[in-house]
């Protein structure tokens, strides 16, 4: 139980960063 | 019910409970230790009184009661400390918001909310498009019409060379020109129909 | 406010005076009997020591952990985010636990930006077409005028060649 929490909360931390980036490197291919 | 406090857990990088859990075994464990090394301490000390009646089963009676003790105090604090802990060092207090989710408080979107956006964005890509065709298209036509006006322009050149070539030769203007050689000519008629009718 | 590490040390500090203060030496004695009859100096000796030696487990077991985990650092990041925050009465936000939702706060920002930007470059663009629209209708209002033009001159011509011809009928004659 405690690695799942462990883990979910990790996911939510770093995850959105890394999408974000992907999201941005799409953005800015679209843009251009 | 258990609070998992996966928040703390987001900020720690562990769950609280996990890191009490571990203070816990560590100080059990040295609890453990220190009566075992009192134990040995006295053994050792009793080998050393001559005539000693005490056996170790009895100083291992002995540590057990204290350790037993100590045990339930310890349990008992820990506890105690183990509540303040969770509640005043390591937990998130329920009006902080840490700083990577600070977009939540700045941009509060809901999937609905955010979906419309996603569409607004669809939408002007569409109208980018539609205008960058616009554009094509009016630069074609302005391309086109530079090329029609030039060529009716060399027309207009072409009039304006043919009656200057007119000019050249003294005829300024072609009509006035040809009327009077219509009218000489007719003339010229005149005058010859003249001399036949004189000469019969 | 006291810091979290203040706090903690403190609470650690209590915790080991309190079981200390319950494992006190007449308890200890209560309990080894015989041998403190036998040995009393000793037997303060021991205790002495096992107290210097719990205390000291227990404070390098905090150390380690500090250290293990930069807990220290991490307790004053705390710090500062709770001061920073503690103008906020009402409860913050906390992941709704489904990523999807949570993700559209964190992605917002960025289509915002593409949004304004697009707006900006089809604002631009209409403006500029609009120019050009305009710039074609005066095209087309030239290429009228001087269409007009040519087809006078040519009338012009076609009038003058009928009359040349007539003359050169004329002139045969």
């Amino acid at each position: 139980f405690d690695e799942i929490i462990v883990d979910i909360a990790t996911k939510r931390k770093q995850y959105p960063r890394k999408i974000l980036e992907c999201v941005i490197k799409t953005l800015k291919a679209q843009h251009e | 019910s258990v609070d998992p406090m996966t928040y703390e857990a987001q900020f720690f990088g562990f769950t609280p409970q996990t890191c009490m859990f571990r203070i816990y075994i560590a100080f059990q464990d040295y609890l453990f230790e220190v009566m075992q090394a009192v134990e040995q301490v006295i053994l050792k000390k009793m080998e050393g009184i001559p005539g000693c009646d005490i056996t170790p089963v009895q100083i291992r009676k002995c540590t057990e009661k204290f350790l037993c003790f100590m045990k339930g105090h310890f349990d008992n604090l820990f506890g105690k400390m183990e509540q303040l802990f969770l509640q005043m060092i390591l937990r998130i207090p329920p009006n902080i918001l840490l700083p990577e989710d600070k977009c939540q408080e700045m941009y509060p979107y809901s999937e609905e909310e955010f979906q419309l956006l996603q569409k607004e964005i669809k939408e002007l890509q569409e109208k980018c498009k539609v205008e960058m065709y616009t554009k094509q298209a009016l630069l074609a036509e302005l391309e086109e019409q530079k090329i029609v006006e030039d060529k009716l322009k060399q027309t207009l050149t072409l009039f304006d060379e043919l009656e200057n070539v007119g000019r050249d030769h003294g005829t300024s203007d072609f009509r006035e020109s040809l009327v009077s050689v219509v009218q000489n000519s007719r003339k010229l008629q005149d005058i010859r129909d003249n001399v036949e009718k004189e000469s019969k | 406010a006291v810091s979290r590490v203040k706090l903690l040390d403190t609470m650690v500090d209590t915790f080991l005076q309190k079981l200390i203060a319950a494992g006190s030496y007449q308890r200890f004695t209560d309990c080894y009997k015989h041998f403190h009859q036998l040995q009393p100096e000793m037997t303060q000796r021991i205790y002495d020591k096992f107290v210097t030696q719990l205390q000291a487990s227990i404070r390098e077991e905090i150390s380690e952990i500090k250290e293990e985990g930069n807990l220290e650092t991490v307790l004053m990041s705390l710090d500062k985010i709770v001061e920073d925050g503690k103008k906020r009465k009402e409860p913050a936000w906390r992941p709704s636990g489904t990523p999807e939702k949570d993700l559209c706060s964190v992605l917002a920002p960025y289509f915002l930006q593409q949004r304004d930007t697009l707006r900006r470059h089809v604002q631009k663009q209409e403006a500029k077409n609009q120019e050009l629209a305009e710039a074609v209708l005066a095209g087309r209002r030239q290429v009228e005028e001087l269409q007009r033009q040519v087809q006078a001159r040519q009338q012009a011509w076609q009038a003058l060649h009928r009359e040349r011809r007539e003359l050169a009928a004329v002139l045969k004659e």
